[in-house]
């Protein structure tokens, strides 16, 4: 058994989950934000059978794409008139970042 | 050192949580959503000591009882007054289930 | 590769995000619940080489520190005038928990 942590944007979940789901794979949703852009994204946990890994990871690539992204480094801070506006930094926000680890056992109730 | 992973029913965590503190366990709750029911459920993680591991798993198994739910696949979909509901269906939707991983090191500040 | 798991106190999870950025690390922030207190408080997961894993373990323990609080049992219970009012104990609520998982395979898309 594997737990696939996979950290995706907000607007691919619905497609993912039912791209996991149709293929018999089950996952839990946990709600996130991202500690550089601080801008909510999701967090999946999928346990999964080591002879499926390779599959979750497909469909994740499948359905998530690399974007880049405009981001204002002082979005949201106060301005005065006067000061001075850093002009947005282009930084590439990945379609996903996809973490497996090893599961010692599993169990369903 | 192990990181317990279950996922519960939101109707079990109370009980649950003052179970495993009364025996002297300490868990972190979080907010989740089942990938396939897309109902909110809850996800623990429980940082345990290798031998309390199965206390631990005694004490899940003793709290969450699997049950019958019944299913509408298209619940909270717009319907209008011709198309076709189908019939929900009777998903078994499990008590709990617990991932439990091995930790390398862990520390308290 | 690691993959750090820190239950870290609200109030600091902000400073602790910048130092973390500021060296180069990614993090995916958490809002959860102590299961004792059931207060809100972080979980933050941080994945980071093996040979990153110390300076990480470092930036929290600077910017998270221990502390006493006073908490009372039986807070938000109605009360009636005569009920019994335990007085408040002391807890001693860590700056941070921290523990290091391996990772058997990392992927960004
Ligand atoms: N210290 C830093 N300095 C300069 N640029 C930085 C940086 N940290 C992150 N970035 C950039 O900003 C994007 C958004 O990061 P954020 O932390 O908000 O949101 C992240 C975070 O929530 C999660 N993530 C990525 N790598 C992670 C890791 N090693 N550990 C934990 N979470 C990670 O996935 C989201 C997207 O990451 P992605 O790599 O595609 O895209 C990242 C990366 O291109
Ligand atoms: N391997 C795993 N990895 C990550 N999280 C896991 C997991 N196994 C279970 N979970 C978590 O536990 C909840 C209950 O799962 P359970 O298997 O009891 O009950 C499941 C199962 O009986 C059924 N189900 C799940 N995925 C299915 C699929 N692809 N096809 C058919 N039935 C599915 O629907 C119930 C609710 O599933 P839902 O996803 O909404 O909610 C799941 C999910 O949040
Ligand atoms: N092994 C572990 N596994 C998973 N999560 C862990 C963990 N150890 C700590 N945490 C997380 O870190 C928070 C702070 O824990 P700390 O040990 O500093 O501070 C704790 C500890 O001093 C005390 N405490 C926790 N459980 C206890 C118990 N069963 N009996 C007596 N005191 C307890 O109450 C404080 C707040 O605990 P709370 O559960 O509300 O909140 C916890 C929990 O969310």
């Amino acid at each position: 058994m594997r737990m696939v942590i996979a950290m995706v944007q907000d607007q691919e979940v619905n497609a993912l989950l039912s791209a996991l789901t149709e293929k018999g794979h089950t996952a839990t949703k946990l709600a996130s934000t991202g500690g550089f852009l601080r801008q909510g994204n999701t967090t999946l946990l999928i346990g999964t059978e080591e002879a499926k890994v390779q599959e979750v990871v497909d469909l994740i690539k499948e359905v998530c794409r690399t974007k880049k992204r405009l981001y204002s480094p002082l979005a949201g801070v106060e301005r005065t008139i006067n000061s001075y506006i850093p002009s947005p930094i282009e930084v590439e926000v990945g379609g996903a970042t996809i973490f497996v680890l090893k599961v010692e056992s599993f169990e369903k109730i």
